[in-house]
């Protein structure tokens, strides 16, 4: 554990966090994608598959556990509690577009051949896409309200920081995962364009807002 | 290369 990976994991927790205060205080989920959370429970689902198999720390299991749970909350609160907010007209990327190709690529391009290495690897392509909803919704909408924004921008740092910690565990520990940090680079990219407005506007207390 | 120790990441 170093403090970049550290400090991801916590703009991860402060992502779920934000997202879940913003639907639980507001009493919606408006502007939020569905498609990006059940792809996200996806994600966590098959890769903490190893909670049944290996324990590494208390931190460890406790982070797993809560992104599991956090995730499927977050699904129980959108499609069943506060349905009648979900923005269901504008959440129409196709998931599947995302994971049948994904699945493939897991198939041909692992570590090992193993099923639970197999679903981790999915699990890591899918993370790196499962955004692409969610950004398609704000593009459609052209516009995110500002606690949104602090949603995705606490989820974009997430990776950013691990790319860091990727690159220090290389240095130091002699650590390197190809899958992982590629993935990762991926997912880091895709937030580039909303960094930018982020920064630009919203740090400057002006709405997320695309020009027409 | 090392890529095992990649699980005990999140």
């Amino acid at each position: 554990m170093n403090v970049f990976r550290l400090l991801g994991d916590m703009s991860h927790l402060l992502a779920i966090l934000i997202l879940l205060l913003k639907m639980w205080k507001t009493r919606s989920c408006a502007g939020i994608s569905g498609k990006t959370q059940i792809l996200f429970a996806l994600v966590f689902t098959t890769r903490y598959l190893d909670l049944f198999s290996s324990f590494i720390s208390i931190y460890n299991t406790t982070m797993k556990l809560f992104f599991i749970a956090s995730s499927y909350f977050t699904i129980f609160l959108m499609y069943s509690k506060f349905k009648a907010t979900y923005d269901s007209n504008h959440d129409s990327f196709r998931m599947e577009f995302l994971v049948v190709p994904v699945g493939g690529l897991a198939f041909l391009v692992n570590h090992e051949f193993l099923p639970l290495e197999i679903l981790w690897t999915f699990s890591i392509y899918l993370e790196s896409v499962a955004i692409l909803p969610q950004l398609f919704m704000v593009s459609k909408t052209g516009e995110a309200e500002t606690i949104t924004s602090h949603y995705l921008f606490a989820l974009g740092s997430y990776r950013l920081l691990y790319i860091f910690n990727w690159v220090y565990r290389y240095y130091f520990d002699g650590f390197f995962d190809l899958i992982a940090v590629v993935a990762g680079c991926v997912q880091t990219i895709l937030y580039c364009d909303f960094f930018y407005l982020y920064i630009t506007k919203v740090l400057k207390g002006k709405k997320l807002s695309l020009p027409a | 290369v090392d890529y095992t120790a990649s699980k005990d990441e999140l």
